[in-house]
C-alpha cells in the first residue's frame, strides 16, 4: 500500500502538562478529566504510555491560555491520584505528518523521525492515529521541523 | 460544539512493546523505527509521553503475530539506545470512541474514562486524535469496555 503523505500540520504554543506516578487503577483518569471538564479546560492531546510498579504518568496538552488553570486542577488532585509531581512545559508545538494509507505507519514514522533527527530536533512526545503521526517538540524548532518533514516526503513547496 | 460520538471501534489481540529509559536525544526514535521498518514490522500505535532526567519510554503496538520479531529488534537495539529494559504485554486490545467535534475532547474523555472506571476496566495507555480517543486495555475486558462506552454515549444497540 503506497504511503501518501498529503501534508504537514502544526500548532504553535501549546503547553504539555503531566502528572507523574499516579495510581494505575480504574477511576484515576476519570477523576482527572472530570475535574478538567468541570473547569471547561479544552484539552487537545492526551497521552499515557506504560505502567511501572502499578504507577503511570498521564500527560495532556492545552492552549497556553489554559495552562495556569489546568495546573491548578492537577495540583489540587495530585495527592488523591497518588501522583508524585506535576510538570509543565509551556513552550511546545505540535507537528503532524498527515496522509492516507498510514496503516503502514512504520515507514512513515522512520522517515519522519530520521528527518527530525538530521535537523537536530528532539522529539518530546509521540502519538499516532490512522491518518497521522504527531510529535511534540520545542516551540522554537517548529519552522525547522516542518521544513525538514516537507523535504523528507518531497511535498511541493506550495503552502 | 455538540459532541457527536458516532461509534466505538476496537481491535483485539494487539501486543504492546515498550523500551524503557532510552536516551532522550535526536536520533533515538529514528534508529528504532528504521530498524522495525527494515524487518517490515507493521506498527499500529506509537506512544511516547514525558521525559525524566533526559530519558524517556517509547512504546508501540503490533499485531500478535509480529510481536516476537519486534521484540528481537528492540532487544538488539536496547543498549545502543541507552534503554534499561524491554517490556511486552501480549494481551491488549485497542478501544476507541469515534466522533466529530472532538475538539472538545475533555468532556468525551471524562465520560469515556468514567464509564471504563465504573465497569472496573483499567486503562493501560491513552492516545487521542481530532476524531478519536483510544485506550489500550486488557484483552479479556474488551467486550465489557465496548458495551459500557456504548451505554455511556447512548449509542443505539444496532451493531
Ligand atoms: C492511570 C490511569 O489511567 C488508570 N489506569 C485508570 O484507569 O484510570
Ligand atoms: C526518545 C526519543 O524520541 C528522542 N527524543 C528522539 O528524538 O529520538
Amino acid at each position: 500500500e503506497d504511503i501518501v503523505i498529503s501534508g504537514v500540520a502544526f500548532r504553535r504554543s501549546e503547553a504539555k502538562i503531566t502528572i507523574r506516578n499516579v495510581n494505575d487503577e480504574p477511576g484515576v483518569a476519570a477523576k482527572l478529566f472530570t475535574a478538567l471538564a468541570k473547569k471547561h479546560i479544552q484539552v487537545d492531546m492526551i497521552i499515557q504510555n506504560e505502567t511501572l510498579n502499578q504507577r503511570n504518568d498521564i500527560g495532556f496538552t492545552v492552549s497556553g491560555a489554559d495552562s495556569a488553570k489546568a495546573l491548578e486542577v492537577c495540583e489540587a488532585l495530585k495527592a488523591e491520584l497518588g501522583g508524585s509531581e506535576v510538570v509543565c512545559d509551556r513552550n511546545v508545538a505540535k507537528v503532524s505528518a498527515v496522509g492516507v494509507g498510514m496503516q503502514t505507519h512504520v515507514d512513515v514514522a522512520a522517515t519522519m523521525f530520521r528527518a527530525l533527527s538530521e535537523a537536530g530536533v528532539n522529539i518530546l512526545s509521540i502519538t499516532t492515529s490512522e491518518i497521522k503521526i504527531t510529535v511534540l517538540i520545542a516551540e522554537e524548532q517548529v519552522d525547522r521541523a516542518v521544513q525538514t518533514i516537507h523535504d523528507a516526503f518531497e511535498l511541493s513547496k506550495t503552502a
